[in-house]
């Protein structure tokens, strides 16, 4: 699977997502 | 690969070499099949945990080939559903109790003190359980007003030493699976066939991700995090079978946590002319039990069946569970009898 395919991928999605998620 | 598959002599059992038999003459009617590591006079060893409807039985191993039944709990007034795995819990047994859906979790237990035993964990309307490491148990439970995803920190005494609330989604949670090396993160399908994903730290609904139309009421199993990717293998016991794909058991898909965005990975089918399946996944192999009485066993990231057990003298099969800590495959019949294959 291509990045095209899924967006941009990053590896602290988990960190990221907490950050932005509420609480 | 599928030309393998179709081929007559596709695969059999070789792939799984029976190691041994245990049989309960008073089960007769079987509803679950595990192991669970039990600690005592300083080692630690794995033992079978059969379950009926109205008692869970553990048994020792006591030479290679031969298991002897050590303990019997009984539970009188609710069915027992199924057995709960706690991965790397010792001494521990979970069991989810009730009639047509899980009404209470139980945990049996042995201490010095107080001998065998057994205590409530959780009751309610209860739609998804799972074990996680480090004794730690999560379930989805509904009312008529709201549905609760709840993770309860078990004490070796069988009690509860801690309870924390996870945000809960709007659809019902239908199944969680743990996410490999990442101990804060969980995964759920719901009844919406979307996957979730908790901070099981915080108690946070981090995301939620339509699985797609093409494969309703998906049942998430496992799942892997990997290079930015969040790889989840469901099952489909309700999808139909298509001329292109034939019936799929599994699916490992791919999905963008960033973008909610997914794509199928690997995609392991039924063998040629069977249907049905209740599924079971350790590491990357998963097993089922078709409703021609064979079970099947795949390997996922290869998307290959690599063995079929078919119905043997005892009749169909029942019950495949894998065994923790890569044991083999625990296959049980229904008239009680239980083997366990080396894969």
């Amino acid at each position: 699977c291509s990045e095209s395919d899924l967006g941009p991928i990053s590896l602290n999605w988990f960190e990221e997502l907490s950050a932005e998620a509420p609480p | 690969d599928v030309a393998e598959q179709l081929t007559p002599d596709g695969p059999r059992e070789e792939s799984l070499q029976l190691v041994s038999e245990l049989k309960d003459p008073w089960c007769s009617c079987p509803v679950d099949v595990g192991t669970v590591w039990w600690a005592a006079a300083g080692h630690r060893e794995l033992r079978v945990v059969t379950a009926s409807e109205s008692a869970v039985s553990l048994w020792q191993p006591l030479a290679p080939d031969c298991w002897g039944k050590v303990y019997t709990w009984h539970l009188t007034e609710l069915p027992v559903i199924q057995i709960v795995p706690l991965p790397d819990t010792c001494n521990l047994v979970c069991v989810a109790l009730g009639e047509l859906e899980i009404g209470e979790i139980r945990l049996l237990l042995y201490s010095e003190t107080d001998s065998f035993k057994h205590s409530l964990v959780k009751t309610g309307n209860i739609k998804a359980v799972v074990g996680l490491k480090d004794q730690r148990l999560v379930s989805s439970s509904r009312t008529m007003q709201e549905q609760q995803v709840e993770m309860v920190l078990l004490s070796e005494t069988g009690g509860s030493k801690d309870r924390q609330t996870l945000m809960p989604p709007e659809e019902t949670v239908t199944a969680f699976a743990e996410v490999e090396g990442m101990r804060e993160a969980l995964v759920g399908t719901t009844a919406g066939n979307s996957v979730v994903v908790w901070n099981l730290k915080t108690g946070q609904l981090l995301r939620k991700m339509h699985i797609g139309y093409s494969y309703p009421a998906s049942i998430c199993h496992r799942a892997y995090s990997d290079s930015g990717l969040l790889f989840v293998v469901l099952s489909h016991p309700h999808a139909k079978e298509s001329e292109s794909c034939g019936s799929p058991a599994f699916r490992v898909v791919a999905f963008n946590p960033r973008s909610g965005r997914s794509t199928g990975v690997m995609f392991s089918c039924l063998p040629p002319g069977r249907a049905g399946r209740r599924g079971d996944v350790w590491d990357t192999a998963g097993a089922a039990v078709l409703t021609s009485g064979a079970v099947a066993v795949w390997d996922l990231l290869r998307g290959h069946c690599t063995a079929v057990l078919p119905p043997g003298p005892a009749g169909h099969w029942a019950l495949a569970r894998w065994a923790a800590g890569g044991a083999g495959l625990l296959a049980g019949h229904r008239d009680g009898t239980v083997h366990l294959y080396r894969y």
